[in-house]
């Protein structure tokens, strides 16, 4: 038996918003230390890993691991009916085949069940080691999200790399180049607008801009965006989920040439 | 231009 409440409903319609796109099946685990999901896109070029840890549920009842598969295109669909302040409740049965999310107004004047059907999904799981990463950015994801949109206008890849003078975003096309500095810059007064830039040693690597403007469809669950990078190591996109947990993007990088 | 890696290069498949 599961079962999920979160007050906070509209994280959830968030969160499919950004994962739809890029994975069309994935299998949902539930254990008792949270709800996550770890799935690649079909090129197996970029995964997504999403973690909400089961403190972050007002009620949360897993009684055994149960993976849930489910279509997140179908799942977002059903999850767009829920109000954006509706509180959502996940529910299903140890041998069932289907899942409810169950929608209910703040003022308890309305709830809605919506049953979907669950798949049998063969996923591939990585094993994701940890890294020493050399340069950490943070920044507001809202500047990421524009720059990666505008460099697309110019170009299919990016270039980022990063120097104590600041990160650098930059492309190539049939039509000219593209280059954009962000600065450091502490912005004490509104943290959310602060770009913070942790390096250990330069880096520079090239990216494809179509997975990155995927990626930035999650720019409404945070402020703020983490990019980490190594050389000849996937990049790691990550967007905080409020206080409860988090998705990451991983991209792997372009060959040099 | 370039080509693209997989994950696969950099992570164990489980």
């Amino acid at each position: 038996m599961l079962e999920l409440r979160l007050v906070q409903g509209g994280l959830l319609k968030k969160v499919l918003e950004s994962l739809k796109d890029l994975v069309n099946d994935a299998n949902f685990d539930c254990s008792a230390s949270g709800f996550s999901l770890q799935a690649m896109d079909s090129s197996h070029v970029a995964l997504v890993a999403l973690l909400l840890r089961s403190e972050g549920f007002e009620h949360y009842r897993c009684d055994r691991n149960l993976s849930l598969g489910m279509n997140l295109n179908n799942m977002a669909k059903m999850l767009k009916c829920a109000a954006n302040d509706d509180i959502v409740t996940i529910k299903a049965d140890d041998a069932s085949d289907s899942v409810t999310f169950m929608f209910e107004s703040p003022n308890q004047d309305k709830i809605a069940d919506f049953e979907m059907k669950l798949m049998d999904i063969d996923s591939e799981h990585l094993g994701i080691p940890e890294a020493e990463f050399q340069a950490i950015v943070r920044m507001p994801s809202a500047e990421f999200a524009r720059i990666c949109k505008d460099l697309s206008t110019i170009g299919d890849t990016v270039v980022i790399s990063v120097t104590k003078e600041g990160v650098k975003f930059s492309t190539r096309g049939d039509i000219g180049t593209a280059n954009i500095v962000c600065r450091q810059n502490p912005s004490i007064d509104k943290p959310e607008e602060a770009t913070i830039i942790e390096m250990e040693e330069p880096v520079s690597l090239t990216f494809a801009l179509r997975y990155m403007n995927s990626f930035t469809k999650a720019t409404p669950l945070a402020n703020q965006v983490t990019i980490s990078l190594s050389a000849d190591l996937p990049v790691v996109v990550e967007y905080r989920v409020a206080e409860m947990g988090y998705i990451r993007f991983y991209l792997a990088p372009k060959i040099e040439e | 231009g370039g080509g693209q890696y997989s994950l696969g290069k950099f992570f164990l498949f489980g």
